[in-house]
């Protein structure tokens, strides 16, 4: 792990009381690579070193500290700061009058459908009544997917007819729903490609007529490089409120979400950890950091 | 070659990070920039032409294996011939389904799928519908049926109608999820129980935008189902899916086809020529 690795590297320098430039740089390398192999952007892994080496040139180690540690622990506080820091919480705020709506969107199979059910769980435990919105009338069994996840937890939804236009059926279901007294509103897209400009306009587009609050970007946690790529072109076209990163029950180390935070610094709000409705947690930077350091 | 030599290395630090953006990894992006220097060492080469080019042998070199992948909608191995479809959620194993169902109905085969995901909400009528698009017949069960008795009950129909290809799609599942990798273990275990060299490929489906996960991904469905080949999905899109360059040499198996959209025609051959080259455009 990095942490074992870079103790072996930087305690050689006992004794000394300031971490010098050359020795930083070699701390520095193995950083770089640890990072890389967790899927962390390139560019932002060059960016996160930078600010490191800056914070560890000509820092005092503490009196009873290890240089190993020292660097680490400054590893860890950048990591933690550029995840989302300590303190705020994370989760969409839902205090706005009524209805209050959210968007999900991102790529094909990222995990939106199961996620806007998973949501609606979460939001209705504080007593909101929910309506759920199904916006895909492109996938084969999209909306009949949806309804049947909505059925498992007894919560209203409405979906796309089969070629309806998405942003007529999105007009259509918001006032069906209104009417219905749902006071939070989960709308789940189509999946996309950010290269597909048709796309790109229909999802623009849906995001005018249903002026959500939040505009959320679903991300598989095991998204590589391209996290960058897809994440810049979503939140710029689309301004995104935040993210939700899925799939965290596997074993990849995340790195997507330093990518995403470092290029776009949309806030991650929430966590996917399984494929059932109850298996969503608010996101948390330091257990994040944790796991992309290995 | 000296006084080429500070221009060379610019280029191939340019190339580096172009490769690592492509998901390629660290250890490959190393390995290959080790190569291209003794190969340009021994060529006495160094314009800019000639290191991409000589970059783009190393690669295709490293997406050749032994075995080459087969043609869609030819040789077949079994009476039927059996395809096992495995792979994360969401890589687009039931769609790719729908579109290989459709390549070999288009080459006169006789397709019958296999809806043997019975755990995600309207996941068999996801793959009834794609059946039903590309001409195939369609085995399913209820909701919360045992998966392997559904590949069995497909199966046996296969042999039973004479089919010349049986698809047999599964859920997505995360490989660390030991309850279910042993599931996927039993649906392998049954086809080969009912048609012995069944299932005679099994193909880990991956998405494009996977990075490193991919070879832990590869090493785990390997090691419960013996993969045979790759397909890699959503090149339509940005991600380059350069993971498969260092995951199709681990596992010694070739790429057999690509993913290029979400209808029915867009399924491809791979070719490796053509992907090195996107790789390092
Ligand atoms: N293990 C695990 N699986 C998940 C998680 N979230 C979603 N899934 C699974 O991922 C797959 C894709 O989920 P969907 O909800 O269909 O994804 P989507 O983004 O709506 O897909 P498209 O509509 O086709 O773009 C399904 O098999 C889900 O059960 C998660 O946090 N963990
Ligand atoms: N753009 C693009 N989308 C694709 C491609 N292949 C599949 N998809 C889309 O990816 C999403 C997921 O595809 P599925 O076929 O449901 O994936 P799956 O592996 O069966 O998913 P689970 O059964 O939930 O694990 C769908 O929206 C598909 O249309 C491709 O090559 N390009
Ligand atoms: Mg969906
Ligand atoms: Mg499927």
């Amino acid at each position: 792990a990095l942490t074992a690795r870079l103790s072996t590297v930087l305690d050689r320098l006992r004794g000394r009381g300031v971490l010098s430039e050359e020795n930083v740089t070699e701390a520095l390398r193995d950083v770089r690579r640890a990072l890389l192999e967790a899927d962390v952007n390139v560019g932002v892994a060059r960016s996160f070193i930078e600010s490191v080496k800056e914070q560890a040139l000509g820092s005092e180690v503490g009196k009873g500290v290890r240089p190993g540690q020292q660097m680490i622990g400054i590893i860890h506080s950048e990591m933690i700061r550029l995840l989302g820091g300590e303190g705020n919480s994370a989760e969409v705020d839902l205090s706005g009058s009524p209805p209050v709506i959210l968007m999900l969107l991102g790529l094909q199979g990222s995990g939106k459908t199961t996620t806007a059910a998973k949501l609606a769980v979460h939001f209705r435990s504080g007593g909101r009544k929910i309506g759920l919105m199904g916006l895909d009338p492109y996938r084969p069994a999209a909306g009949e997917q949806l309804r049947r996840l909505a059925e498992r937890i007894d919560v209203p939804v409405e979906v796309a007819r089969e070629s309806e236009d998405p942003v007529d059926a999105g007009v259509r279901i918001l006032s069906e729903l209104k009417a219905a007294g749902s006071e939070v509103i989960l709308a789940d897209t189509a999946g996309r490609q950010t290269v597909d400009e048709a796309l790109m306009n229909e999802l623009a587009s849906l995001r005018q007529k249903l002026n959500p609050q939040e505009t959320l970007l679903v991300l598989d946690a095991m998204t590589g490089q391209d996290a960058v790529t897809t994440a810049s072109a979503f939140s710029g076209r689309l301004d995104c409120t935040g993210a939700i990163l899925t799939k965290l029950d596997g074993d990849a180390r995340g790195g997507a979400a330093l990518s995403l935070r470092g290029v776009t610094g949309l806030p991650i709000r929430y966590v996917g950890i399984g494929e059932d409705l109850g298996a969503l947690e608010v996101f948390h930077p330091d257990r994040m950091a944790g796991r992309i350091l290995g | 070659f000296s006084g080429k030599t500070a221009l060379t290395d610019d280029l191939l630090d340019e190339l580096e990070d172009r490769l690592l953006e492509a998901d390629l990894g660290v250890d490959t992006v190393m390995e290959i920039r080790d190569h291209l220097q003794n190969d340009l060492r021994a060529k006495k080469a160094s314009g800019p032409d000639e290191v991409i080019a000589a970059m783009a042998e190393v690669i295709e070199r490293i997406l050749t294996p032994g075995v080459p992948p087969k043609e869609i909608g030819a040789d077949l191995d079994g009476r039927p011939h059996v395809v096992l479809f495995v792979g994360v959620n969401g890589s687009g194993k039931t769609t790719t389904i729908g579109k290989l169902a459709h390549a070999y109905r288009s080459a006169g085969k006789k397709v019958i799928v296999a809806a043997a995901d019975t755990y995600r909400a309207a996941a068999v009528d996801q793959l009834v519908v794609w059946a039903e698009r590309a001409g195939a017949e369609c085995v399913r069960s209820h909701e919360g049926a045992d998966a392997a008795s559904v590949a069995w009950d497909a199966l046996d129909a296969a042999i039973a109608r004479e089919m010349d290809v049986l698809l047999v799609d599964t859920a997505g599942r995360l490989h660390t999820h030991r309850g279910l990798m042993g599931e996927l273990e039993k649906i392998k275990r049954v086809l080969a129980g009912r048609l012995e060299g069944a299932p005679h490929e099994t193909l880990l489906v991956l998405d494009a935008t996977t990075g490193q996960n991919a070879l832990v991904q590869g090493e785990e469905f390997s090691k419960s189902v013996d993969v045979t080949g790759l397909i890699l999905t959503k090149l339509d899109g940005t991600a380059r899916g350069g993971v498969i360059v260092p995951l199709a040499r681990k596992l010694d198996i070739p790429v057999q086809m690509v993913g290029v959209g979400e209808d029915l025609e867009s399924l491809m051959p791979f070719d490796a020529h053509e992907f090195t080259a996107a790789l390092l455009k």
